[in-house]
């Protein structure tokens, strides 16, 4: 639903996140 | 794990990736750190604005980290506690 205000976006937003999540797990160095 | 231990750990990497987009440390994120995420991040531009906007609750440009929590926590199919 479009109009709905923050159902629009969620797949713009989880893409987001995953990207970032993989950014940050590439970029870390092991413990 | 209990609900609070699940939230400390949504909250740590919440903090994580908060500090990928405020590289500068202000302690919030605003739209030009969101657009610098263009090149290194598959999102288009117009995206990252929508992510922005829809992360930023209260409407006022700054993005803190309260907020990016909140997202992070909607993302993972959290609901915040009332």
């Amino acid at each position: 639903d479009p109009g709905k205000p923050g159902s629009a976006n969620e797949g713009v937003l989880a893409n987001f996140f995953n990207s970032l999540l993989s950014k940050k797990s590439v970029n870390s160095p092991a413990p | 794990p209990s609900h609070d231990e699940i939230k400390t750990i949504v909250e740590q990497k919440a903090r994580e990736l908060f500090m990928v987009c405020d590289v500068e440390q202000k302690g919030f994120v605003s739209k030009r750190d969101m657009q610098r995420l263009v090149d290194e991040l598959p999102l288009m531009p117009d995206q990252l604005e929508e992510v922005f906007d829809s992360l930023d609750d209260d409407k006022n440009g700054y993005l803190t980290l309260e907020e990016f929590t909140e997202g992070f926590g909607g993302f993972l199919g959290l609901k915040s506690a009332p």
